[in-house]
């Protein structure tokens, strides 16, 4: 070992395990275990060679090949329904740069979880989770990213046949992901406006089989491709979809919560929000993840400025550290800080994630909006930081941080998508400040009613957004308690 | 403010600091394991009085776990009215707009940018309150301690770069954010020392990482030479292509 990382490594004033403990939720062992079971079977479960050394092509072969081999080891070695685990022997062997399995098991099987009733989940989740049939998640148009609202693609419900009839009406509606779509899928839960009896009811999500499942070629009425290369994930297709009057049943319209009669009546959900559940899902796993790559990239900074030594403090004294610099630190500490913050959010939103799905289940949907409204915030804020920290820490490690060697060009491309990709971030900010802005249109200081005293009384209690609530201070307190 | 910390009856009632710190962390995680959903501010409440109990009602002394939420909390309000303030100022000016006769949705375009900023205060605001809950979660005393530092970097870094509209204000004073970007720097010296053991405890192994630079034994220059070896521009000495273009045109 580098002289300077013991040297370093001597000087810490607690256990990190303990702290690793703490930061992976008591599974520092458990992740252990994996590694080595996942080291032991060598060459089958290891890339061929540095994914950056191959081009597209050789990447996604590559990875297909790993993510087979990953599929019939998974069972052995992990608790393929914990997604921690699941996501940590993804990223042991298929490495961040996408897989077909990644999308399958982070969004399909979350959506269809969440959006099928009893009868549905029976008959394809048992699919899903053995891997008989490869899925994604197509929600976004070309010309419709975040907007849900302004979705072309149309399902129209015929009740002479009990089919839905899927339709691209534009060159903008055609479904546009990024995330295995085009090639290496072969069903997809798309987000479609619903037309029923001659009315439309808004968007909702259909299991649609794209590809034939013995010969992977795309099914009549639907064009399948890859618009060519992108920003990060080089092992996904950048996957584009299209439908001409494509039929599928009805009961292929996933009907948890709204439903469509063989009469064509329209049945609707609950909540109008939840139908968004699978996103809420996404955003509430991507912030711990964002919190992995950030730590992953300030790892890597933070140590090559331990070993690497430029210049001198005092003349004579010797080169020093480059992390020794206030400046170095002033760059890299404040991104470590980031990493806990966001760590710690995105645990915390993940729990409240559970809470609500457990809560809709019992019919009760009033935490929906608040987890929809926070995650989509969140989800801005945490993507903007961990995209500037990475860059920081690249920044950090001069002229081989620009090397594909250090990892971080890789890690970069990886979370500069995530500022787009779930939902572009202005959109995310405006989300969110529609329920600030209908929040705060209720709060008063000062009042004589009892009942209005009362009420923001409650209010001021809620962990999220209580603050606003309360009468604010004049100035501040710092340095005076 | 009125239970002023007095650093001579905290020596003479402290024998033993780190007995102390056991205590305080100890009750802090009982409560919170005991009543999960309490909010910081309750829990806070409940071990004042526990304390006092435990104290005395006319000693002044706050230990040492108490002192650093009493401030935290005091930077916690900061982040708090800035978010308010930034959520109150963009619905005033989305009423103004509608008084001036603009619809709800020209309104809303026009507040488009002050509503972003609201959003990202609020969020920030939301961030910074998990973090400083989650510290008492944390049993172990000297993880704890390096995790309270790094929240003090976290909150000190955060408000120096967001503090504008609260100078402008009036809320700070250009002397708490003198102390403030103290705080920030005694807080970068503070965690320097233990900044590698900091990143090793994410557990990330070489496999993970695919890192010549971050390699957990610091190997980085040896290894660089032999991950170029991967290149296959090294496959040739003199690349295949070289004559026909580079080569010709120099010659000539």
């Amino acid at each position: 070992v580098n002289p300077d990382l013991t040297e370093e490594r001597k000087k810490a004033t607690f256990d990190p395990f303990k702290l690793g403990n703490f930061f992976w939720q008591g599974q520092l062992q458990r992740r252990k275990e994996i590694l080595a079971y996942v080291e032991a079977q060598g060459a089958e479960l290891s890339p061929r060679m540095p994914e950056v050394f191959m081009n597209r092509m050789e990447q996604m072969e590559d990875v297909a090949r790993l993510s087979v081999a990953m599929a019939s080891h998974a069972e052995k070695v992990i608790d393929v329904f914990k997604p921690e685990e699941q996501f940590y022997f993804n990223s042991l062997i298929c490495g961040f740069n996408g897989s077909p399995f990644h999308l399958h098991l982070i969004m399909a099987v979350p959506a269809m979880i969440n959006s099928c009733d009893d009868d549905q989940a029976t008959e394809w989740l048992p699919k899903l989770l053995n891997r008989e049939v490869i899925a994604t998640y197509a929600q976004t148009e070309m010309g419709h990213g975040t907007n849900l609202r302004a979705l072309e693609t149309t399902a129209t419900y015929d009740p002479s046949t009990e089919q839905f009839i899927l339709n691209t009406p534009t060159i903008t509606a055609t479904k546009w992901w990024p995330g295995a779509l085009g090639k290496s899928v072969n069903y997809a839960v798309v987000i479609a406006q619903l037309w029923t009896n001659g009315k439309c009811y808004g968007p909702h999500p259909f299991w649609v089989q794209l590809r034939d499942l013995d010969t992977h070629k795309s099914l009549p009425g639907i064009t399948l491709g890859d618009i060519g290369p992108k920003l990060g994930t080089p092992s996904n297709d950048n996957g584009f979809l299209r439908f001409e009057n494509y039929r599928i049943p009805r009961r292929y319209m996933l009907m948890k919560h709204a439903k469509v009669l063989p009469t064509g009546e329209y049945l609707p959900p609950l909540h109008a929000k939840v139908g968004y559940t699978s996103m809420m899902y996404v955003r509430s796993m991507m912030i711990y993840g964002h919190a992995i790559y950030l730590a992953q990239a300030v790892t890597i900074a933070i140590r090559y400025s331990c070993i690497r030594r430029q210049g001198e403090i005092k003349p004579g004294a010797g080169e020093v550290k480059v992390l020794d610099y206030t400046t170095q630190q002033y760059r890299l500490l404040p991104v470590l800080a980031h990493v806990f913050a966001i760590a710690f959010t995105g645990l915390y939103i993940n729990q409240l994630y559970y809470t609500v799905i457990g809560d809709i289940n019992a019919g009760d949907v009033s935490l929906l909006a608040d987890l929809h409204s926070l995650g989509s915030g969140l989800k801005a804020l945490t993507s903007w930081q961990i995209t500037r920290g990475v860059e920081q820490c690249r920044l950090a490690c001069g002229g081989h941080g620009y090397s594909d060697a250090s990892g971080l060009p890789s890690l970069y491309t990886m979370v500069a998508g995530s500022l787009t990709y779930e939902g572009e971030n202005i959109v995310m900010l405006l989300q969110t400040a529609r329920s600030l802005m209908k929040m705060s249109a209720e709060v008063s200081y000062i009042t004589d009613n009892l009942e209005k005293i009362e009420e923001n009384e409650q209010k001021m209690k809620n962990p999220i957004s209580g603050y606003i609530f309360r009468k604010p201070s004049i100035s501040s307190r710092i340095n005076e308690n | 403010s009125k239970w002023s910390f007095t650093s001579g009856s905290l020596t003479e009632f402290v024998k033993d600091e780190s007995i102390q710190v056991w205590y305080h962390s100890t009750y802090l995680v009982e409560l919170r394991r005991i009543v999960p959903k309490l909010t910081f501010y309750e829990i806070f409440t409940i071990s004042y009085d526990f304390e006092s109990d435990w104290v005395g009602d006319s000693d002044c002394v706050v230990a040492p776990t108490k002192i650093f939420f009493f401030q935290v909390l005091d930077y916690l309000e900061a982040f708090e009215h800035n978010s308010r303030r930034l959520i109150l100022s963009a619905l005033d000016y989305i009423q103004q707009q509608k008084k001036l006769g603009r619809s709800a949705e020209e309104a809303w375009n026009e507040a488009g940018v002050l509503l972003c900023h609201a959003s990202k205060a609020h969020t920030q605001t939301f961030m910074v309150r998990i973090f400083i809950e989650t510290i008492p979660k944390i049993e172990d005393i000297a993880v704890r301690n390096v995790m309270e530092d790094i929240l003090w970097l976290y909150i000190s870094y955060e408000l120096v770069h967001s503090a504008v509209g609260l100078l402008e204000e009036g809320f700070l004073s250009s002397i708490q954010m003198g102390i403030i970007r103290k705080k920030m720097f005694a807080s970068l010296a503070k965690i320097r020392p233990n900044s590698v053991a900091l990143v090793d405890s994410f557990d990330f192994t070489d496999r993970e990482l695919r890192s010549v630079l971050g390699r957990k034994d610091g190997k980085v220059y040896e290894n660089l030479l032999e991950w170029a070896s991967n290149s296959p521009l090294n496959e040739h000495d003199v690349l295949p292509f070289h004559e026909k273009y580079l080569g010709s045109a120099m010659r000539e």
